[in-house]
């Protein structure tokens, strides 16, 4: 247990969740899908926007590690906003009221939706 | 990721997942974390998605993620999706996309618009099954009848295979990480053999909700890239998940 892969005797009795390995509960949240697809985001990422923007912070950062000049961060503020527009509906329409409710860049917001596409790079 | 469908002896299912991401987007030295990881966690939130006040579906996300990774339909089915690495992978489903060739769909809207709209597990499961993708996926589909769970391993055109829960073949769970489940796993990320081994030591006599969050929380399918654990049970339309750390020494992955 102690050399990698640090696998472990089968756990028991760890639920209901507690101590080392338990970080928290999650939070629950409505989204009312009979409001406009630009709306629906908007408590929830009222109450998230510090840590969305912590979390795009980061990927920045990444980025510009890989591409110190900032230009991978410029394109994706450039480029990706026009992907939005490509994308179908309400998804395209939902990712812009997350950018405007939360102040971060459009571009950014596609590409952490995208991400899971982008990642396979 | 690691995600299980089971079958307990009253015929009911239970579907768990651990949803790991931030492989290699940068490790924090100081505190043995991934960033990414670590940055994901204060935004894993559950979302209760309604329509007429009535809910149409629930699922576990990361807030500003309008797409499905985890969700149920309650009563009806429960849908996880694991990442699945191929050369012919997303990059070239965007490539299309951007010279305009738009008949993919990206996988996470696939999800949502399964959860949003199937209204039965064959519904789904063809769905996710049948519809074109810009990028390779594991879809781990659990229904509300005996016999209803399965692994649809997804190439960005084709099903490539579909597993199902099998009790006549005492298959009574399936289990998916981030393999071709007729491969072996890549030996240095092998957290198939250990779940299995788990699985199988609970045995289909005490499979449980409480017993399938053990397996979940046995490293290394607990590892430094788990950011949360979900439970669901389809018969009660219940979701759980917590946010999860990996106290050391655990594995990055």
């Amino acid at each position: 247990q102690f050399v990698p892969p640090y696998t472990e005797d089968c756990r028991t009795g760890m639920y209901p969740p507690n101590g080392p390995t338990f970080r928290g509960p999650v939070s629950w949240y409505t989204i009312d899908l009979d409001l406009p697809p630009s709306k629906r985001w908007t408590a929830l990422i009222t109450d998230k926007k510090t840590e969305l923007a912590g979390m795009i912070q980061a990927i920045r950062d990444l980025a510009n590690a890989f591409v110190p000049s900032g230009r991978l961060i410029e394109l994706v503020d450039i480029m990706l906003p026009l992907m939005a527009d490509t994308l179908p509906s309400p998804f395209g329409e939902e990712i812009k009221g997350i950018a405007d409710a939360s102040g971060v860049p459009l571009g950014e917001v596609v590409l952490f939706n995208i991400f899971y596409e982008v990642f396979t790079v | 990721c690691t995600s299980v469908v089971a079958q307990d002896q009253k015929g009911n299912l239970i579907h768990g997942r651990n949803l790991d991401f931030g492989l290699f987007l940068g490790w924090d030295v100081k505190n043995k974390s991934w960033i990414i990881s670590e940055k994901l966690k204060p935004l894993v939130v559950n979302l209760d998605f309604r329509k007429n006040n009535k809910t149409v579906f629930k699922s576990t996300n990361f807030a500003g993620y309008v797409g499905m990774l985890t969700g149920i339909k309650p009563h009806v089915f429960t849908l996880t999706m694991n990442e699945r690495f191929s050369l012919d992978g997303g990059y070239i489903g965007i490539l299309e996309w951007i010279m305009g060739q738009r008949d993919g769909m990206w996988m996470s809207f696939l999800t949502r618009s399964v959860l949003e709209n199937a209204t039965s597990y064959k519904e789904a499961k063809n769905q996710l099954a049948l519809t074109k993708m810009l990028a390779p996926a594991y879809f781990i589909l659990g229904g509300n009848q005996p016999g209803e769970g399965c692994i649809i391993t997804r190439s960005r055109e084709l099903s490539i295979d579909v597993l199902d829960i099998d009790v006549k073949l005492d298959r009574w769970y399936v289990l998916e990480t981030n393999y071709d489940h007729w491969k072996e796993p890549f030996f240095l990320d092998d957290r198939r053999t250990p779940a299995m081994k788990c699985m199988n030591k609970t045995t289909q006599a005490n499979i449980s909700v409480k017993t399938l969050y053990d397996v979940l929380s046995t490293k290394p399918m607990l590892n430094k890239l788990t950011t949360y654990t979900t439970l669901m049970q389809v018969s009660e339309g219940k979701l759980e998940s917590f946010i999860r750390d990996c106290p050391n020494p655990c594995m990055p992955w």
